[in-house]
Order: C-alpha cells, then structure tokens, then sequence
C-alpha cells in the first residue's frame, strides 16, 4: 500500500514553500529556525 | 600525477593546513577575514605553492588527505567530530577563498578551474577511499567537505553570484561522477547534499530560466537507478527502506514546492523507476501546474473535454522520439503511421520490443514507453489536423490505435503489462496527453477481444488506485468513467466479483463518485 | 506480472556498501555550520514534553510573544541562524535598537534631550549581555552610524 506521506514529518498542507526549512530526507521534522544558516548582518556575528 | 612530490612538500603542506587552521579560527580572522587571508595568501606563495597548476594540486591532494584522514584517526569518538569539522571548515573556507579570488574580478574562468579541480581531486581521493576501505569506508568528512564548500560558495556575495550557475554545474558535475551506483558506500550523504535546502533552492529556484532544472532531473534518475534494482522487491532491506523514505521526502518537498518540475520530467523518471514502485510514481506523475485548479474528479456529470486545460500539451522534456531505435524501426514506425504500410510493421512490433526471454525482464520498457508516448502525441496532432478533439469516435479507425490494439492482443501478460503502464502513466493533471491516453485505454477495453485484457486494464488502474495517496487526477477520472459509464459494461465481469474485498473496493469507489 | 528479480552481483556489492553506510549515517548536523554555543544535541526527552516543533515557530509574530530575555538569549546564542535573524527583527518591533560598535541593543526610556542628524542624547534602557540583564543609561549618544 505505500507509505502514509503525510506521516514522513512534512508540513504538506504548508502555505508556505518546504524547501527553506526542509530537516533534509532522513530527517523526520522540519529544521527549526536555530537550525537554519541565515545571511544575518556582519554585525550580529560577535562570537 | 604520480610523479613524486618534492621532499618534505607534504610536511609543508600539513604546516600551512595548520597555521591556517589556526588563524580561521582566532577571533581577528572572525573579523577580518580577508586581512587574514591575503596574509596567509603570501604565506602559500613563500612555500611556493602557487607557483604554478603542479605545487596548487600537490596542496590540494595533501591538504583534503590531511582532513580526512583526521576524519578515520577520530572516527571512534563522535566528540571529535567538533574537531574533525573545525579542520575542515576552515580548508573548505581557505578554497572558497581562493576561487573567489582567484583571477581578476571578471574572469570567471579562473575561478572555475580552481573550483573544479578541488573538486576533482575530492572526488579522486573518495573513490580510492572507497576502493581500499570497502565497507569501512566513512562518508562523514566527504559529506562536510562538499556541502560547506557548497554553502560558502552561495553566500550572498557579487562575485560569487556572477558565477552562481557555474558553481551550480559543477556540483552537479561532481555529484553525478559521485552517483550511488559508483559510490555506493556515499549513498545517504550524496541524497543529504541534492537534497539540502539551500542546494535545492539555488538550482530549482534561484538560478533564472530554470537552466538548473535538467542538471537536476539527471541526478535523480542516477538515484532512482540505482535504487531500481532494491525496489524491484517488495520486501525493502533496512538500508533501502530508509534511502527510499529519504526520497520520498525528496520528492515530496519537490511535489508541493516545484510541480512544474516533476510535469516536465515525469517521462524520464517514469523510464528508470521500477513498475512496481506504484506509489512514488504516482506521487511523481499526481504533480499538476501551481496555476492549475484541477475539478473535482468526482464531480458528477464532469465534461473532462470541456475544462480549458484539456486541450493543452504538456511539457516533456524528454526527447522521446530519439529514444525510439533502430533508426529502420522507426522509419518503419513513421511510415506505418503516415500509410499504414508496410503491413508487416504490425506483426514485427512485438519483436522489436522483446530484449529476453528471462521472464520479468523480457521487454525494452524505455522504447516501449517512447513508443506510446510517440504514437499518441502523433494521433493527438492527426486528430488536431481534422479540428477535432480526442474522443471515442475520434482516436478509432487509425493507424495509431491499430498499434495500439495489436500490441494489446499481440504482446503477452508481461508485454500488454508495461504496454498499459505506458498509457497509464500519461494519466496526469488535464492536457490532451491526459485526454487522449484516458480515451485510448477505455477503447482498448471496450474493445478487447479477450476478458483477460479488460481484466489487466482493471488491474492496472486499480493497483495505483488502492496505494495510498496521492493519485493522478487523470488516473481517477478515467476509472470513474470505467465504472461509471454503463457503455463498458463493467459490472458484468466476471473478475469484478472474484472476490468480496475486491467487489467491496469497486463499489466503495463507486460510492465515491455518486 | 513482473515478480521480482535477483540482484545481480554489481548490485549485491553495491548493497554491502550501502549497508556499512547505513551504520554510519550523516546526521542533520553534519550540514549545518558549528554552532559557538548551542550544539545540536538531540536528548531523550519524556514522551510528554513537546517532540515537535510548536506550529508557527518559525515565523516573526512568534517570536514577538517571546519576552525580551528570551529574545536576547536567541540573539546573542543561535548566532548565523535564521532564528537569529527573527529575533532581531522582534526586537526591533518593540523598539529595541542594535549598537554595531557595542553590539548592544537599546531602546529610548524617554524622549531625547537632544537629537540632530548624526546622533540623539539621553536616558536609555540597554541589554548588558555580559551581565544579562537590562540597565538604563542616563545621557547616552546613540551615533546613528552605529546604528545596524
């Protein structure tokens, strides 16, 4: 019968594109925000 | 080049990796990232590596040999894996450097050729790896490699966005060489980098015309190549089960935020995934434009040849026709189609198409399914060339259908299999392929001259129909009208009553649509 | 009809490889640049706390519900990441104002006694991430040029 696609831990109904926050394909939940690289201003890397 | 490296090259190498190493990671080189580097830059001169093409690959060779043998020296202790990458970060952002500003500003050239030959050295290094650890080989560094050279090389930067498709056309150059069917031991890491985010992003969204989209498609038929012969039975190993949800999700995100991609490509994916992959294929072929509202299939008394879409061709970006060989088959074909001659085409077809006798591999299935797809877009353009429209009076008394109905006579249960699968994956969201193919298949029922055909024909619709979701619209509208439309007949077989689950599943469908 | 079909020698050598791989599989981290602060460290948690993300998490309005100290903790750990980015923008929706030279962020406690082009003067609230916490600052010059 398949797989249930809707349970493989993608928002499928999302508005939204999934490709920006997609967990990648052996991850079962979208990446979070902290997880996502993101082109901040120069100024916010203090480290 | 085997050609030994000077003495104590390699140790120099190692030092500079070091030093550099060192300097990514002090806080000034935080700040100042180029500062540093055009410092170390004159320090790589000094030791002469840029002294020409031969010193550059020695350094390259060593310094990504340095990196992963660190990868194999700390394997053990996954708290080492902080360290491993906070080598390889800093190499991966010493070369991205280095192909920045590489060559003036504007010369593109340069840059590429460095990038390219650090990525062809990686590879080499990989599939020797892979050669002399076999099974214990490691993928990690590889993987770390690839996809933050890949990442620093996207960041939002002018030069780096002039070379953008370049940069793009490499990796894809390079995952290709890397497919699963030459570096098995990579297969999870190479599905993690096509498939990352941002990887995904540039090369299906942000590169303009879509002039990424056919790298693509290339890099998922190597995936579903090498996947076919692990799917071609039902029970998934461990390994496979999870390399196929992996593309499932792949494939998913590709459904519901790039569909025109999966319409353009269908034909392609559709030659290399097994027919039993029942439910991948039709998630590949339920993708319909974003600009399309697709009716209802169960709405009642639906006029499919009247919805606005029906009437448009579909893109495929496949060139099917060339796909149709010998060249005298299809001479042969074309001269058949325009004069119905020579008479013995029809009697020679299934010979054509036949490539063993090893039952469960006897057919050619690409020329089987270019051959439908041929023969049809011809009847479609035929009938156009009357101002018609593909209907049940319009497709009979054609050359294109006596092909059609000789191979549903002629071609044994394996052969009129996949002659049907071909119609039926043409089954998709409204367009005349949609339309023509849903009419030629409900013909071939009507008229078949056996119940064994009306029975495979039901079989074949239904085994997409029972997986689980989603299904072509065109597939549902098609066996709605099967069921619907007393003309077929349909409650009246035999096999529809085989038995009570499966009477039980036709009348639930029918249900359905009433 | 097809029924299946044995694997054949190549595909049982690349199987083997697959599988050593299977036991060495890449995790969501080796993708995503070294996190200073805040590694990805999935734990165990009971079954009944949240696994999930919380819906909407990702978006802007979000992070506005978030108090500023949770604002500033996000901002100043998750650093390069796009939860970064929200909490900035947050922020800068409750008036909060990023100092580039003191990588600080402030926000007026009053009207300014003087203000012209290049800077304003006078009593501020700012976050003190060495302290953490948030502290006013009697007749500050916020330099505009300083502003991010």
């Amino acid at each position: 019968m398949g797989q249930d696609l809707m349970a493989l831990g993608l928002n499928l109904t999302s508005v939204e594109n999934l490709y920006p926050s997609f967990g990648g394909p052996f991850a079962d939940s979208p990446a979070r925000p902290q997880d996502i690289d993101y082109n901040v201003p120069p100024e916010y890397l203090i480290n | 080049t085997d050609i030994e490296d000077p003495p104590g090259f390699a140790e120099r190498t190692e030092f500079l990796l070091k030093d550099w190493i060192t300097i990514y990671h002090t806080q000034a080189a935080g700040r100042d990232p180029i500062k540093a580097f055009s410092i170390f830059v004159n320090k790589m001169n000094a030791y002469g590596i840029l002294k020409g093409d031969e010193p550059l690959t020695r350094f390259f060779r060593h310094a990504t040999q340095c990196c992963i043998d660190l990868t194999y020296r700390n394997m053990t202790d996954p708290g080492l894996k902080t360290k491993i990458f906070q080598w390889i970060d800093a190499y991966v952002r010493l070369i991205a450097l280095l192909v920045k500003h590489s060559g003036e500003s504007g010369n593109s050239s340069t840059k590429l050729n460095l990038l390219n030959k650090v990525l062809g050295i990686v590879v080499g290094i990989l599939l020797q790896d892979q050669e002399v650890h076999g099974t214990a080989f490691q993928q990690l560094g590889y993987n770390r490699i690839f996809i933050m050279l890949f990442l620093e090389l996207s960041a939002h930067d002018p030069v780096l966005e002039n070379i953008s498709l370049s940069v793009i056309t490499a990796f894809c150059h390079t995952f290709h060489i890397l497919r699963p069917s030459l570096a098995p031991g990579f297969c999870y890491s190479w599905l993690e980098l096509i498939s990352h985010r941002v990887f995904i992003g540039r090369i299906l969204a942000s590169i303009p015309q879509q002039k990424g989209w056919s790298m693509y498609s290339q890099l998922l038929i190597d995936l579903f190549k090498y996947l076919a012969p692990f799917l071609r039975n039902a029970e998934l190993a461990k390994p496979v089960q999870h390399l196929y949800k992996g593309t499932l999700r792949v494939l998913l995100v590709l459904l519901h935020d790039f569909p025109e991609f999966l319409c353009d490509y269908h034909f392609g994916f559709c030659d290399v995934i097994p027919p039993n992959c029942i439910q991948m294929r039709n998630l590949i072929l339920s993708a319909y434009p974003r600009n399309m509202r697709l009716p209802d299939p169960f709405t009642p008394n639906l006029k499919v040849d009247m919805l606005t879409d029906i009437g448009g061709a579909p893109r495929i970006f496949t060139n099917y026709a060339a796909a149709i060989t010998p060249q005298s088959f299809k001479k042969d074909l074309d001269s058949y189609l325009k004069a119905r001659s020579p008479v013995t085409f029809l009697s020679e077809l299934r010979s054509n198409l036949q490539i063993s006798n090893e039952p469960g591999s006897r057919y050619n299935i690409p020329l089987m399914n270019a051959l439908v797809l041929y023969v049809g877009t011809q009847a479609i353009a035929h009938i156009r060339s009357k101002n018609l429209g593909p209907t049940m009076a319009t497709i009979v008394h054609s050359a294109h259908m006596d092909i059609f109905q000789n191979l549903a006579v002629d071609l044994d249960n394996e052969g009129r299999y996949l002659f049907l699968n071909a119609i039926a994956n043409q089954l998709r969201y409204p367009n005349s392929h949609t339309h023509y193919f849903s009419c030629a298949i409900l013909y071939l029922f009507v008229e078949a001259n056996s119940e064994a055909i009306q029975e495979q024909i039901t079989r074949v619709l239904l085994e997409r129909l029972i997986v689980n979701r989603p299904h072509p619209w065109g597939l549902l509208i098609t066996f709605i009208e099967l069921i619907k439309n007393p003309q077929y007949k349909f409650w009246d077989h035999d096999f529809v009553h085989c038995a009570p689950e499966i009477e039980k599943l036709f009348e639930s469908v029918a249900n359905s649509c009433m | 009809p097809l029924g299946p079909s044995p694997l054949q020698k190549e595909h049982q050598i690349q199987f083997q490889m697959m599988e050593a791989a299977y036991y060495h599989l890449p995790t969501p981290s080796d993708s995503e640049r070294l996190r200073t602060y805040l590694q990805r460290q999935p734990v165990p948690t009971p079954q009944h706390y949240p696994q999930q993300q919380l819906p909407h998490s990702d978006t802007v309005e979000f992070f506005q519900r978030l108090s500023p100290e949770t604002l500033f903790f996000v901002f100043y750990y998750m650093e390069g990441t796009k939860a970064q980015y929200l909490a900035a923008k947050a922020l800068k929706k409750q008036s909060w104002r990023f100092h580039t030279k003191y990588m600080m962020w402030f926000q007026r406690h009053e009207e300014p006694k003087i203000i012209n082009e290049e800077f304003e003067q006078g009593t501020y609230i700012y976050f003190d991430y060495e302290k953490w916490g948030q502290r006013k600052k009697e007749g500050f010059t916020f330099e505009y040029k300083y502003l991010e």
